[in-house]
């Protein structure tokens, strides 16, 4: 453990949070992709399922527990308790275009041969593009409230943070992975573009739309 | 027996 992996744990964990308190204190999930939180929920499953298997610590069991609980407490949410408010009709990205590719690439490029190996490089594979009807949504409105903007920002940079983790890692602990070194950069690449409306114009005060 | 890497992060 060091400051940025810590720095990226909060921060994802921040994201994760807000998105859930945002929906229930609006008693709406407008404007929240519901394919985007879908994509998640696959991801958090297939990488934790690891919570039966092996033990790191105390620390990472909680946390894992958090994000599975948060993610299916936010699909609950959205596809039960409000889904009258979610809009549908602009989250149109396909799914499939994300999930198969993951997949077959998951097959192609991992460490190992096994069922739980095989499911942590989907994992890490299918999180790197889940944002993308995220994203897609916000470009097909227009614009993002202010609270989903932090939302993006808050777990836009949990990835960015795990890079300097890495970094860190590679000089003091001989740590490379290059799965998910690689898979993390093209992760933090998709939010390059709402990283800088965020910062000239949320941070500003301002509403975040596009031109 | 093939050898699986341990992952220690999030």
């Amino acid at each position: 453990m060091n400051i940025f992996r810590l720095c990226g744990d909060l921060s994802h964990l921040l994201a994760i949070l807000l998105l859930l308190v945002k929906i229930w204190k609006t008693r709406s999930c407008a404007g929240i992709s519901g394919k985007s939180q879908i994509l998640f929920a696959i991801v958090y499953t297939t990488r934790y399922l690891d919570l039966f298997t092996s033990f790191v610590s105390i620390y990472n069991s909680v946390m894992k527990i958090v994000f599975l609980s948060a993610s299916y407490g936010t699909l609950y949410l959205m596809f039960y308790k409000f889904k009258p408010t979610y809009d549908h009709n602009h989250d149109s990205f396909r799914i499939l275009y994300l999930i198969v590719p993951a997949l077959v690439l998951s097959f192609v490029i991992v460490h190992a041969y096994t069922l739980m190996e095989v499911l942590w490089t989907y994992s890490i594979y299918l999180e790197a593009v889940a944002i993308m009807p995220q994203l897609f949504m916000v470009s097909r409105t227009g614009e993002a409230e202010t609270i989903t903007s932090h939302y993006l920002f808050a777990l836009g940079s949990y990835r960015a943070l795990y890079i300097l983790n890495w970094i860190y890692r590679y000089y003091t602990e001989d740590f490379l992975d290059l799965i998910v070194i690689i898979a993390g950069i093209v992760q933090t690449i998709l939010y390059c573009d709402f990283f800088y409306l965020y910062i000239t114009k949320v941070l500003k005060g301002k509403r975040l739309s596009l031109p | 027996p093939v050898t699986e890497p341990e992952h220690d992060e999030l």
